[in-house]
């Protein structure tokens, strides 16, 4: 048998001492936690790699400190929308979704476009119609708000920031 | 964004990415999380990869399926070929950085920014990390 690894991340940018506080700090390296056991589970059950990913990933998009699922940044016009991919080394199958809403882990609706169709990437209102025909848990808009993202959209609107200046936390 | 990559006891490979894209993004825009070879590869032969950065410099990098072509191809070490691709991506004028996990049991990370949320499991424990210098 292969030992078995794991490997996560939560975005990166320009993150210092001195801007996170220490709640904030212990928040984020708890749900870090979770998500690493959340995979480790998996592959110490003897489950596979994909599974696994899935499952760490799902984790992260479900807490509000992280740019994906709920807690995603805001568009211009004050909407969310989602991206995501998965892919298995064995077969190098693959699915992804862009430009998404309405799906509360997109991780899952990318999985499903590599399980249960036969394209790879699926983008917009198509997605999102194929996700809730594939039975996947759907949230109204207001699941994803957070006040810190909303701040961060209303700093850029009213600096007039470029795209990468207001949070530097990248996606 | 978020993401992971692992390696299972069969000794195959996966690798996954999630995100809400940019602040403020407009028409449409999408960066690299959901472009399989840019932000997001899985390959048994090399290695899976799952990016966090500038998306639009993470395309144009290929950053995935680069780090996995250099191993395949030139049979560099995970390490090596995460730490050539993110210097390109600088040169490029991007930023972010990656997690790379290959069939061998390496497990990487490699970015040009200050810090980059992140953690690593295996069988013999667990780690995370925020800041660069941990």
């Amino acid at each position: 048998q292969t030992p078995w690894k794991l490997v996560i991340h939560g975005g990166a940018g320009v993150i210092e001492r001195e801007r996170i506080s220490k709640e904030q700090d212990s928040d984020i390296r708890a749900a870090l936690t979770r998500a690493l056991d959340a995979g480790s589970k998996v592959l110490a059950g003897g489950g596979e790699a994909i599974d696994a990913v899935e499952a760490a990933v799902k984790v992260l998009e479900d807490d509000p400190h992280f740019n994906a699922g709920k807690g995603a940044v805001y568009t211009y016009e004050g909407k969310n929308e989602l991206d995501a991919a998965i892919m298995r080394g064995d077969t190098r199958a693959a699915g992804a979704v862009a430009g998404i809403n309405g799906t509360r882990n997109p991780i899952e609706a990318a999985r499903a476009v590599m399980e249960k169709s036969p394209h790879v990437m699926l983008i917009g209102e198509g997605a999102n119609i194929f996700s809730r025909e594939q039975g996947l848990t759907q949230v109204t808009p207001d699941y994803y708000e957070t006040p810190e993202r909303k701040r961060q959209l209303e700093e850029l609107k009213a600096n007039k920031l470029s795209w990468f200046d207001v949070d530097m936390k990248y996606g | 964004t978020v993401g992971a990559v692992a390696l299972d006891a069969k000794g195959h490979v996966a690798a996954a990415t999630s995100t809400g894209g940019v602040t403020g993004k407009r028409w449409g825009r999408v960066g690299d999380a959901p472009i399989i070879g840019a932000g997001t590869y899985a390959d048994d032969r090399a290695c899976a990869v799952s990016a966090t950065g500038a998306g639009e410099y993470f395309i144009r990098a290929g950053v995935a399926h680069e780090i996995c072509a250099r191993m395949r191809l030139k049979g560099e070490s995970a390490k090596a070929a995460a730490d050539a691709v993110i210097a390109d991506v600088g040169q490029l004028g991007g930023t972010g950085g990656v997690i790379v996990v290959s069939p061998k049991g390496e497990t990487i990370y490699s970015f040009n920014t200050p810090g980059m949320y992140r953690g690593m499991a295996s069988a013999d424990g667990k780690s995370v990390g925020i800041y660069g210098d941990e």
